[in-house]
């Protein structure tokens, strides 16, 4: 598509800025582009800081934007996103969009105390969102 | 998870809630197929009030007793020793274990503290209570954890020849023996007031988790002799050092889908260098640089 997009440039006669703009408006990302958003929670506000020792904050994190067309290249996107990206487009508005959501997470360690006073120490799998992509 | 046909422009019918069911609109959980009920109860606590979406306060429904201080604190250690500021579990190596948990003799059996002075024998019955042990969870390691307190903070170090012994107590199987263990060792203080000794007791705890037991009965003598005899070191003024009933440590490798299994965690970082190098998206680092997780393939 690069070597297209250079014929291109090279046949469409001098444009004007306003012509140019509106040329590459094809390639524009939205402005609320898919990404990761910091979110801080602690336990105290859930009221589980009574079991919860440790930690007392964490940062899960959580996606959000919007996801272009052009989704492959930048998000790591399987086909199947750009195709149902057509066929919200062309054939079913019914059918969602693809969502920006997370794709990898880290792990976060607990410390709690169980209902019968002893206490545990666990390793849970998923717990922080370390990268977002469309799907 | 359900599958529901949207074949063409015209909607399929949606799935129905189970009618019999009312009392499942108020709690989540009975909405569940009765198999994924029972995996519910084996969830940690940590996913089951995570997946009521805290409908019901968990933690004030379930009465819970206060662990024991000592045990506390040294929990918060091994938190602070295992997973960064952030939460993160620390990349160690050799470190199999995602789950540790740490028990209190049972507090029906009836023993107190009691001092230990110059020569004497603490002998104590112990009863430990497994049944929060998940039947994913498996045993790498176990421990039993002592603390002693001197009265007074030591000036000089000292040494303590000690010997522990232990039997299971299980009348019930007269079939086979009951199983014991016994072991000498040395206990150094330094200039410190209080003391943690960690004893392996995992191969006479082995054969007892291996067959299921929900509660270990288990009885432990535990013998010191203040001094070293080679330095034969006199001891102006004895002092008084308590011991209280051990807890017991259990290292855990929990196989469940919801834990941390650090091995995964390697294969997966090999897997996203090879698509990196192969995408090279811009988000995509292709030093697969991922802050402290950066261990190359090479080093793992």
């Amino acid at each position: 598509s690069r070597q297209r997009r250079n014929e291109n440039l090279k046949a469409a006669p001098a444009t004007s800025p306003y012509n140019l703009s509106e040329y590459f408006k094809q390639f524009v990302f939205p402005q609320n582009e898919c990404e990761l958003h910091n979110f801080r929670l602690s336990f105290s506000q859930l009221k589980w800081d009574k079991w919860i020792i440790a930690p007392q904050r964490y940062s899960p994190q959580y996606c959000q934007g919007d996801c272009p067309r052009a989704v492959g290249h930048r998000y790591g996107s399987p086909v199947h996103t750009m195709v149902q990206n057509l066929i919200y487009e062309k054939l079913d508005p019914s059918v969602p969009k693809p969502s920006c959501v997370p794709a990898e997470y880290s792990p976060l360690s607990v410390l709690t105390i169980e209902p019968d006073g002893s206490i545990v120490y666990k390793e849970y799998e998923d717990m922080i969102a370390t990268k977002c992509t469309c799907r | 998870p359900h599958s529901r046909d949207r074949g063409g422009s015209d909607k399929a019918s949606g799935f129905l809630a189970a009618p019999e069911d009312t009392a499942s609109e108020l709690n989540p959980v009975l909405q569940l197929p009765k198999g994924a009920r029972r995996g519910y109860a084996l969830l940690p606590p940590l996913l089951k009030v995570l997946s009521d979406q805290g409908s019901r306060s968990w933690d004030s429904q379930v009465p819970r007793l206060q662990p024991d201080s000592r045990a506390l604190r040294y929990m918060k250690r091994l938190y602070k020793m295992s997973a960064t500021k952030e939460g993160i579990p620390k990349a160690h190596k050799g470190h199999l274990y995602n789950t540790v948990r740490l028990l209190t003799p049972c507090s029906e059996c009836g023993h107190g503290h009691s001092d230990l002075v110059k020569g004497d024998v603490h002998s104590v019955d112990l009863l430990f209570n497994l049944d929060r042990v998940t039947a994913l969870e498996h045993l790498l390691k176990s421990v039993l954890l002592y603390s002693f307190d001197t009265s007074v903070p030591i000036s000089s170090s000292m040494t303590f020849i000690c010997h522990l012994s232990i039997k299971e107590h299980d009348f019930s199987s007269q079939v086979c023996p009951s199983i014991s263990h016994s072991l000498a060792f040395s206990l150094h203080f330094e200039v410190s007031k209080r003391k943690w000794v960690e004893i392996d007791v995992t191969s006479f705890l082995q054969p007892l988790i291996a067959t299921n037991r929900r509660n270990i009965h288990m009885a432990v003598n535990f013998t010191c002799l203040m001094g070293d005899p080679q330095q034969s070191t006199k001891l102006e003024n004895p002092v008084n050092v308590t011991l209280v009933p051990p807890s017991l440590l259990l290292y855990l490798n929990d196989t469940s889908e919801q834990a941390y299994h650090r091995w995964n965690s390697l294969g997966h970082r090999r897997k996203s260098l090879v698509r990196a190098r192969q995408r090279n998206g811009p988000l995509e680092d292709p030093t697969g640089d991922k802050g402290k997780r950066n261990a190359q393939g090479k080093r793992a």
